[in-house]
């Protein structure tokens, strides 16, 4: 038995030690993987899609647990002494500035609380010049341009990317098709798509020598632009410009992490992910925005429908095709929301 | 987490043989942006 007993008795220091090197070992190999990406950028390379073992071994993971857990974890009340000293190294950690926040770090009882909170007044000036969009977030630019041609593609990285339609959801009011020659300029009309009205949207990309060039309207085109939030980052989301959203999809999806890594190893990151879409008009025509969530910011609550639930633990494992959708006021001028207006927030788990 | 925002906007184009130009974005990719600041006009 006493051989047993010793045996034991260096089984939980051993394991120990053997957890803690592993740990070690692949943080160093990320600040290294990091480092290579840094320097990458430094001398203007830009990244590469390159899938490898790990992004398809994150299929295998239940993420969905996984995150439901760490929001379990998150929400745990602290204790008031020690809220300062855990926010400001959850700060030191992830880059915060705790002096933007509103309340007084003891105020948050939790960290979700003191994540999704709130800034001080006029932290955020928004630029009111009436023919600008403005950043709905906190976040790092990833993609911007123009979306040109039939198959309407965004980058996800350079060399690989997915199309708006599989972002948006097939029944967008955004129909990206090349026009045929005969179609006429009213064709082109873009009128909100709402049940009982005999109009809908048809945005073409049809190439500008097919466009009537006598038409006075001005030509228009499709723009996106792709921002990343690191959690450090302020998570509510803000209204771009003045417009009306006339309908909003959720995606129940997967849930893979978001940081620069899974973009370039990950296929199809967006389009896998839980999300929520927001679709309406803005003076210049349609206007969508996609919140999507990570494995550790997996839950987006909506200001204007707080009673929508993300990140539930019965969603689908494969992603399900067909979103839930809802259309706001039907037949009416849907949720009138101005540049600035908070819409919606990420939340933890 | 990441936002995509997709949008319609004017673009660029010769009219009566002057080139309007139109909508713009103001960031680069790898821009940092804030809540409110311009990402386009």
């Amino acid at each position: 038995g006493g051989g047993a007993g010793s045996g034991n008795k260096f089984l939980v220091p051993g394991a120990t030690v053997a957890t803690m090197l592993m740990l070690g070992i692949l943080h160093a190999r990320r600040l290294y993987d990091d480092k290579k990406v840094e320097d990458r950028k430094e001398k203007g390379i830009e990244p590469e899609f390159s899938p490898d073992v790990k992004a398809s071994f994150m299929k295998l993971l239940p993420l969905r647990s996984m995150s439901r857990f760490w929001g379990h974890l998150m929400e745990m009340q602290i204790p008031v002494f020690l809220r300062p000293t855990v926010y400001k190294a959850w700060a030191r950690a992830f880059h915060s500035d705790l002096e933007e926040a509103a309340l007084p770090l003891e105020n948050y009882a939790s960290l979700q609380e003191f994540f999704v909170r709130k800034l001080k007044e006029g932290s955020r000036p928004i630029d009111t010049d009436p023919n600008c969009l403005v950043s709905p977030v906190d976040g790092k630019i990833l993609q911007i341009g123009e979306i040109r041609g039939p198959g309407a593609l965004i980058d996800q990285v350079k060399g690989f990317s997915y199309s708006v339609s599989s972002l948006l959801g097939t029944n967008s009011n955004l129909h990206i098709n090349d026009l045929e020659e005969e179609k006429s300029e009213e064709d082109l009309s873009g009128v909100v798509d709402v049940p009982g009205a005999k109009s809908w949207w048809c945005v073409s990309l049809a190439s500008p020598k097919r466009q009537n060039p006598m038409s006075m309207r001005p030509k228009r085109g499709i723009f996106y632009c792709v921002i990343y939030l690191k959690p450090g980052d302020y998570h509510r989301v803000h209204s771009p410009v003045d417009w009306n959203i006339l309908r909003r999809r959720h995606f129940s999806g997967r849930l893979f992490p978001q940081n620069e890594r899974a973009v370039q190893t990950i296929r199809n990151l967006y389009i896998e992910n839980e999300r929520v879409v927001l679709e309406g008009e803005w003076k210049e025509g349609f206007i969508a925005l996609a919140a999507i969530g990570a494995t550790n910011i997996g839950s987006i609550r909506l200001f204007i429908e707080p009673e929508i639930q993300t990140n539930k633990p019965t969603a689908k494992l494969v992603p399900s095709e067909r979103p839930d959708e809802r259309m706001y006021e039907p037949g009416g001028t849907g949720v009138v929301v101005k540049k600035g207006e908070e819409v919606a927030a990420f939340y933890m788990g | 987490s990441t936002v995509v925002l997709v949008f319609q906007a004017p673009v660029s184009e010769m009219r009566n043989g002057q080139a309007i130009s139109n909508f713009e974005f103001s960031v680069r990719n790898g821009d940092k942006v804030k809540v409110g600041e311009a990402i386009g006009r």
